[in-house]
């Protein structure tokens, strides 16, 4: 496993942070943008995919009132593809409309979905070699989240209470010393380096890290390893075509 | 310069004027005086508890106003979190079969 991965910094693999609004959709979006990322990843085809289809197509219709990542790759693999956002945008509206996947071309497809171990050592090694999955997690603390590394307990954020989909795009190790930015006085407590999670959040971009936050690795934060799910693109190649960035 | 007084440094802004930082920032307007009053109490509890997740996190993080600062935490949870049936979600190996069969 690599000390450190970053996706971001792979040209066209990760796109830009987009915003749920009011639509409690980030499970279709956090589907959308590991399947979109994968297929750029292993094609070099800078797809954009639609949302919007798998909210409509859902086989339990609840559009935006929630929902299960894994019930968007079975959307996926029913519909045979997923058409592109310019073709089929993200309305986020309430209600969910007709399914018009067989109007549309596909422009992305997956070949099954499989759900990783929980073990954190073994994620960030499918991580760096395959690229971003989604993750799981109970996201109590990110609504007062600004920057820096959440470690967090179990009692102060359930592992068990998962309820928000996000993307994992890589991981790293924040270097030790005082915390930064606004130090409260009785906050400047001594760190040696934290390791950490980088995940891509469907909040907009003025929220958290530009959009993106940063979760401890190695204690199972916040119940990030109880659903580490991802689409397979491709059959399993012999040398994958590129690796992840340091 | 409102805020330089002669004898001491900058006092911290008024929470009110915070607020109103807060609502130009993320482009907030209340339909009327008691619900700017109840998200104004709203916002002082989520900042205050945003100190405390400060002082409690063990890592490097920081907390504070966020575009959801005006929201309670179930309202916040309601909006953008999915449904909870996650915990009694079957393990993904489990065969789930249906009561009646043949249920599609």
């Amino acid at each position: 496993v690599p000390q450190t991965c970053d996706w971001r910094k792979a040209t066209n693999i990760i796109s830009s942070i987009k915003n749920q609004g009011s639509c409690r959709c980030c499970w279709a979006i956090a589907a959308a943008d590991n399947i979109q990322a994968l297929w750029r990843i292993k094609y070099h085809q800078f797809v954009d995919v639609s949302v919007q289809e798998l909210l409509d197509c859902d086989r339990c219709g609840n559009g935006c009132k929630g929902g299960f990542v894994w019930d968007a790759y079975i959307t996926v693999l029913n519909n045979s593809g997923l058409a592109s956002e310019k073709d089929y945008p993200f309305q986020g509206h309430q209600k969910p409309h007709k399914c018009l996947a067989k109007k549309y071309k596909k422009v992305a497809w997956i070949q099954d979905f499989t759900m990783l171990s929980s073990n954190e050592q073994a994620i960030a090694r499918y991580l760096a070699i395959h690229g971003p999955i989604t993750v799981t997690i109970n996201m109590k603390l990110l609504q007062h989240y600004q920057k820096g590394v959440i470690k967090a307990t179990p009692s102060s954020c359930d592992p068990r209470l998962v309820d928000h989909s996000v993307l994992l795009v890589g991981f790293g190790k924040e270097k030790g010393g005082m915390q930064t930015g606004t130090v409260l006085p009785h906050s400047s407590k001594p760190r040696r380096s934290i390791p950490f999670w980088i995940l891509k959040n469907s909040w907009g971009a003025q929220w958290g890290e530009k959009g993106y936050f940063r979760l401890y690795r190695g204690n199972n934060t916040c119940g990030i390893t109880k659903y580490p799910v991802t689409a397979l693109v491709s059959p399993p190649a012999k040398k994958p075509p590129i690796s992840c960035p340091p | 310069d409102s805020l330089l007084t002669k004898d001491a440094g900058p006092r911290p802004l008024e929470l009110k004027e915070v607020f109103k930082l807060f609502q130009i920032q993320f482009n907030r307007s209340y339909s009327n005086p008691a619900e700017y009053t109840r998200r104004l109490g709203i916002f002082a509890h989520n900042l205050a508890q945003a100190q405390w997740l400060q002082r409690e996190d063990l890592g490097s993080a920081e907390f504070g106003e966020t575009p959801f600062s005006d929201l309670t935490e179930e309202e916040f949870g309601q909006l953008y979190g999915h449904q909870r049936a996650l915990e009694r979600i079957p393990n993904m190996a489990k065969k789930v079969e249906s009561e009646n069969w043949g249920e599609s």
